[in-house]
Parts: C-alpha cells; structure tokens; sequence
C-alpha cells in the first residue's frame, strides 16, 4: 500500500493526488466593496461584506457567498486576484466561477518565485487581438513544439447568469507532450502563486446575488487551483512541518520542500526526478558503516559507467578508501571479521626495534623484519640467529 | 623451534638514545 515502494519494498516513482491548491488560502483582491461601506456593501457586516476569503472558502453555507469588486467608474478596470499555494504546486486546472455576467477580458498568469515575476498561462478574450496582441488559440492546442500562453474564448454567460472561467494546462500544450519525459512542461505547469486579472467587466449587472445592478462591478466565487503538490516523483503526500509550511513527505533519499536534492549520504548518483517507470532514487554511499558523510564525484561516476560517484568522508575505525573498504596505514585486515565490523582493522603493532617500519601488510599483517628477525610483528629471532645488544642489528647469527 | 619474543632489557641503548622507544 506503500505508492513510492513496490512490495517487494523496491523504490518507485509516485505523486500526491490532485487537489484544490487555493482551497483555504488567502485572497488578495485589489479591489473590494465595501471599503469604505457603501449602500449594498459593507466590509466591516458579515452579512454584507464580500470578501475575498469567499473565493477560496473552505466549507460550511455563508451569506453572502460571492466576492465583489468595488465599483469600477473609470478606466483602469483591471481586478487582480492573487492567491499564494503556499508550495510549489504541479498545474493541471484553474477555474473561477463567476457570480454576474463574466468578464469579456481575463489574463491568467502563474509565478514560481512566490510572486516575485509572473509569467501568462493563458489568456480569455472576445478580442484577443486588441487585448493581449494574439490570435485566438488553435483548436488543437499550440503548433509549437512546447506548450505557450493562448488566447482563449471569454468566459459564456450561463443560464443563471453567471460564467465560468477554466482554464486547463492541456489546452496550452501540444498533443503527446508527456510530463515524465518533457522538462520544458515539467516547467510550464510548475508554480507557487497564481494570479488572476479581470481587465474588462461585462457591462451588465449581477443576476446572481441579491445586491443591486451595478455595472462596473465583478463578483465570483470558488477560485480553484487544481494540481498536485510538486514532490517531483518522490513523495506520496504533502505535510505541514512544524513552521506550517507545506513540504512533500519525501521517499527514496531525497530531502527539500520538494524532494529537489538528495540527503547528505544520499550521493552515490545524482539527483533525478522520477518518472512512472524509474524511481531514480537517490543511492547511499557504500561506506561499509565506517562513515557518515560522503560527497559526489561526477569524474568516478562517469568511469563506473554512471554506477557510483560516491567517495566516502572521514572514514572512521582505522579504514581509508572511497568505501572505506581497506585499512588506513599502520593497520591491516583482521580476515576473522566483516569488512563492516568496527573492529576490521587491527593495529599492525610492529616491533619498535625488530621492525623496520610501521606499516604491517595490509592483507596479512606481516611487518617488515630486520635481518634475522622473524614472527608476524618481527618480534622474535629467526631459527640461527640470536639476540644481539645492538638496536640496529637486534639479531646476528649464532656463532 | 619458537624463539624467545626479543627482550628489550637487553639492549644497549648508549650510542642509539635518539631510536629509543618510549615505553
């Protein structure tokens, strides 16, 4: 039941289920009725405020239930409604459905930089042309070979009066781009806010709420963000952490809000998003228990042939190498214990005098002996030999 | 034949004080 491991409890690719990102987010409208109060609208009386909160309202019956706009007398008519996800988010929909005769003009625009620089996803217009410089969007979605801001029919009045606004990252984008496989869609449907403008009202009045007809005036409700938490293919699931923030439950060694980088010891091969078919997860280093850190190296990955490019940091209990799989010098390999014991690597505990050196064979333990010295850490005389008083020449043969 | 482990004892340190191994 685990979506990012099979049941053999191997790694794969998996992502959170689609949701309405801006359900229970902020609004920010730049404009609202009611400040100051006027006849129909007054912010400061729940039963006639119409505030942005009701465009993303989580639950429950309220009256009134639209969002409306200040009364728009002069040119510029432009209404900018922004909602923060909070997250980096995977689009797959934007709706917003409106409470009178919809607007005959909206821009959609997305940010990925929590509204630093904004971008268009696409466009709503009877006049494309006149309003954004386009032509109005090809049946069949884009010609390019990526997907791009379109200029789409404005939103149709419906029977109640109202309209509705959607707007699907579909439509924008060439038929049999696959997102597992294109980083330029990867991209296009990445962001943290969005932001929608409403450029020119309907020069008609509310038909669905109760206030009175005013024109130059606009009114929704239920702005929706559908998508899903962007965890690029390594989370199942977004969490909040302690500071409130939405970050992905990452899986397969990856760590970040969006499971964008590997965790330290998680560098034997770079970082990959996962796809349906490959979990790219990221590997730990083989350091036979002997290391913590480790860092990666894009020159050894390359020789192994794009195997491992992990080189293990600080190898502890006496161990050295990339893997910490031999004994640092002055040590050598107890063969009665595992390579990932602690205790692997034992002192080569040469003789000060009958020793000609420190470093025993690593391998065998066997230190190099003076002439005529003998035993594994040269502390006894050959057969033929006995001890001398010289430190020099320990052993001299027997006369 | 097992030979004795080399004693330590016996060696003459007078013209080698600078090898000598601190015990």
């Amino acid at each position: 039941t685990d979506p990012c491991h099979d049941e053999g409890g191997a790694p794969r690719g998996c992502v959170p289920g689609l949701v309405n990102a801006a359900l229970g987010r902020e609004v920010l409208a730049s404009s609202i009725c009611g400040q100051p109060p006027k006849q129909a609208c007054d912010s400061s009386d729940a039963r006639r405020a119409h505030s942005a909160a009701l465009l993303t309202f989580t639950g429950g019956t309220t009256s009134p239930v639209c969002w409306r706009s200040d009364w728009l007398m002069q040119a510029p008519l432009n209404v900018t409604l922004t909602v923060s996800l909070g997250k980096t988010f995977e689009l797959v929909f934007v709706s917003l459905r409106f409470c009178s005769t919809p607007p005959t003009s909206v821009a959609l625009l997305k940010s990925q930089d929590h509204g630093r620089s904004w971008v268009p996803l696409g466009f709503f217009s009877s006049c494309c042309d006149l309003d954004y410089g386009r032509l109005p969007a090809p049946a069949n979605g884009p010609a390019g070979p990526g997907p791009e801001a379109l200029c789409f029919p404005e939103p149709q009045t419906q029977p109640d009066g109202g309209g509705l606004l959607a707007f699907s990252v579909q439509d924008s984008s060439p038929p049999g781009l696959d997102l597992d496989s294109s980083p330029v869609l990867q991209d296009w449907v990445t962001a943290t806010d969005i932001q929608v403008v409403l450029t020119r009202p309907a020069m008609l009045g509310d038909t669905r709420d109760s206030e009175a007809m005013v024109p130059y005036s606009y009114s929704a409700t239920e702005l929706q963000v559908g998508g899903r938490c962007k965890c690029n293919g390594h989370a199942s699931r977004c969490l909040l952490d302690t500071q409130g923030h939405l970050i992905c439950d990452c899986q397969h060694g990856t760590e970040g809000p969006d499971c964008g980088r590997c965790k330290p010891f998680y560098c034997d091969r770079p970082w990959q998003r996962a796809t349906a078919r490959e979990a790219h997860a990221c590997l730990a280093c083989s350091c036979n228990g002997h290391a913590r850190r480790c860092r990666f190296n894009m020159e050894l990955y390359r020789l192994s042939g794009r195997r491992s490019g992990g080189v293990c940091l600080n190898c502890r209990h006496n161990t050295a190498g990339r893997h910490c799989h031999y004994c640092r010098e002055g040590f050598y390999r107890d063969p009665g214990r595992a390579p990932s014991d602690r205790h692997a690597c034992r002192a080569c505990d040469c003789h000060p005098v009958g020793a000609a050196g420190k470093t025993c064979n690593q391998t065998t333990g066997q230190c190099p002996c003076k002439d005529g010295v003998t035993g594994l850490t040269c502390n006894r005389c050959a057969p033929g030999f006995q001890q001398s008083r010289s430190p020099v020449a320990p052993c001299v043969k027997t006369p | 034949e097992v030979m004795p482990t080399l004693d330590m004892a016996l060696f003459d340190w007078t013209d080698y004080e600078d090898l000598k191994p601190e015990v």
